[in-house]
């Protein structure tokens, strides 16, 4: 069955879009069809994953407005095999006010995958991941990518303001879980740009293993510069510097990920 | 004359926060009467000027949605003299969804910020700075911080996709100056997190300055783990580690602030 994961964090800059790319390169590399959807008007991810994303581009607004189906927008990533993109544009930015008073607004997503994924299974061609990136916030746009999934991975930076939104998302995600989509749960915490040097990292790292046991990867992603550079060469780290430390975290955190698997 | 600044990028943690509690305090304790409007539902100013903001205390959303004045809900912060804060609650995290069926829904701020000044004024009381920080979106709460200031600061982290978003805000600028606020303009952008050491940020700022050449601060704030840690202790850096790079940057930066004064 197909994993659908939202990486989610109202919080922003805490390694949503890195983590999102560079999860699906790693997966795309053994051989998973990974499809990776941007649903942050900045199109960070689109960026990271060389796909155009200018106005004129076919996009997830064109889904989530027009009823567009994913089939027709969807794009293959140049720099990575098996990842299949939908991009975002600057559009999309006038969505969330736009998407207010459509008619269920917070389940365009969640139709959309599903007929893609139905549609690809029908010509016997498997989706093992689909990943979807969301923007800070906690508005319809990242209310539709935690209606359409079944899991949500939080990114966490080892920084004091991550701590003070946790409750917040969490909270949000047990809301959605209750009426929108019953199926949804935290599987995964990844804790990002992890410097153990720092009594900070290390404290905050100590505060949320306890508070989520059993979802915290054991995977944790260093800060490396490497990892910073490869957007503005449009790769992911696993092709901008694959035998680094950047690259070595993420797939390892890929690997983490496959074994342990969806079952709650 | 007061000067209202909004902290503004939709790009997640490029120090807003870290900006906008900073820049208050190193003001501040130049002897200026500042006052802090925190804008973003995540609360992080508030926490670093230890306002108490739980579900119960009042906040910026009495204010945008209640109509209750700023006097009734701003609060001395405990940590620095010469700084008020309205604080932002959980409350908050509603708000936008809630502001586009009210009536005016883009001016409730500044409507309110020169009641206060004004209010102020009349008991010979001066408001030397007003300072906005904003959650990392272009939705109705930061509209309203741009339809209230007369101009915003714009931190840039050194990064690559800090670029991309740029174009992005400046052109949401101009829509609200040809519309709803025709004072509003960009007069400072501040580089933060800029290590010396990476070609990255080297590029980033080199690029930064050459689109931006009159705005961009000559004061950069550099990347200091003391910065990170303050806000876990409920302080600035300017009172955390008074003589450490973090907050001599940003006493440094103060300072550049005062000087060029707010005329364009
Ligand atoms: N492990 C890391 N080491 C070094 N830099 C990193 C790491 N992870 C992310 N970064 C950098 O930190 C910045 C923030 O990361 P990113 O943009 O992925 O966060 P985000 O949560 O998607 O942000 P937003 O909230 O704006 O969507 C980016 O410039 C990114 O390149
Ligand atoms: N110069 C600096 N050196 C080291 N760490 C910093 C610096 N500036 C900010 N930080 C840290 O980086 C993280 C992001 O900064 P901050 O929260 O101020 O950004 P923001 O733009 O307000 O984020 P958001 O988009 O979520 O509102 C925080 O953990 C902060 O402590
Ligand atoms: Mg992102
Ligand atoms: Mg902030």
């Amino acid at each position: 069955e197909t994993r659908i994961i939202t990486i989610a964090n109202q919080k922003g800059g805490v390694g949503k879009t890195t983590t999102a790319v560079n999860l699906a390169a790693a997966l795309a590399q053994s051989g998973q069809q990974v499809l990776v959807i941007d649903i942050d008007p900045q199109g960070n991810a689109s960026t990271a994953l060389s796909i155009p994303h200018g106005i004129e581009d076919a996009s997830i607004y064109d889904v989530l407005l027009d009823g567009a189906p994913i089939k027709d927008v969807v794009q293959a990533c140049p720099t990575v095999d098996n990842i299949q993109v939908v991009p975002a544009t600057i559009e999309l930015a006038g969505a969330e006010i736009e998407l207010v008073t459509t008619v269920s607004r917070e389940t365009k997503l969640r139709e959309a995958i599903h007929t893609y994924i139905a549609e690809r299974a029908a010509q016997g061609l498997p989706t093992h991941y689909v990943i979807i990136d969301c923007p800070p916030s906690l508005g319809l746009l990242t209310i539709n990518a935690f209606t359409a999934a079944r899991e949500v991975l939080i990114p966490i930076q080892c920084e004091y303001y991550a701590l003070e939104g946790l409750s917040m998302l969490v909270r949000n995600i047990e809301l959605i879980r209750g009426s929108l989509n019953p199926d949804l749960w935290v599987s995964m915490i990844l804790l990002t740009m992890f410097d153990k040097r720092t009594k900070l990292s290390l404290e905050v790292a100590d505060e949320v293993r306890a508070h989520f046991p059993n979802q915290v990867l054991e995977t944790t992603i260093p800060r490396s510069v490497r990892i910073a550079e490869a957007p503005s060469h449009g790769e992911t780290v696993i092709t901008y510097d694959p035998t680094g430390t950047g690259a070595l975290s993420y797939l390892e955190a890929a690997a983490e990920i496959a074994d342990r698997g969806a079952i709650s």
